[in-house]
C-alpha cells in the first residue's frame, strides 16, 4: 500500500525470478556463486573446452552419462539465459563468457 | 564470425545485466 514501495518491490522481483529457475532443477544445494550442482558441472566443462568453437552438446553428452538429456538441455539453457555460455558456430556449439 | 561476435556480446549484456 506504500507508494514508495515501488522500486524496492521490481527489484525483488528480478531477483526473484532467478531463484525461481535454479529451484526449477530439482537441486537443493547451492554453492556460492548461485549456480545448481548441475549447472556448475555443466559450465566447467564448457569453461575447460579449449577448441575456438567451444564445446557441443554432443560431448556434454558423452562426459555427462550419467545424467538425462533433459536436465543437461535445462542447465545450458539457463547458463545461455543467464549470460554464463553463448552458442558459437551453431546452436550446439557453446563457449563460456 | 559475426554471429559468434553477436552472441558473446549478448551474452555479456545478460550477465551483465545480472550483476546489476
Amino acid at each position: 500500500s506504500k507508494s514508495h514501495s515501488q522500486p524496492s518491490a521490481s527489484r525483488a522481483s528480478i531477483g526473484n525470478s532467478g531463484m525461481n529457475e535454479t529451484g526449477n532443477f530439482g537441486n537443493n544445494f547451492i554453492p556460492a556463486n548461485g549456480l545448481t550442482v548441475t549447472q556448475n558441472q555443466v559450465l566447467n566443462l564448457i569453461k575447460a573446452c579449449p577448441r575456438p568453437e567451444g564445446l557441443n552438446f554432443q560431448d556434454l553428452r558423452s562426459q555427462l552419462q550419467h545424467m538425462p538429456i533433459a536436465t543437461i538441455k535445462q542447465a545450458v539453457d539457463f547458463l545461455s539465459n543467464e549470460g554464463h555460455i553463448y552458442s558459437t558456430v551453431d546452436d550446439d556449439h557453446f563457449k563460456s563468457t | 564470425l559475426v554471429r559468434i561476435q553477436k552472441n558473446k556480446a549478448a551474452a555479456l549484456l545478460r550477465l551483465a545485466a545480472r550483476n546489476v
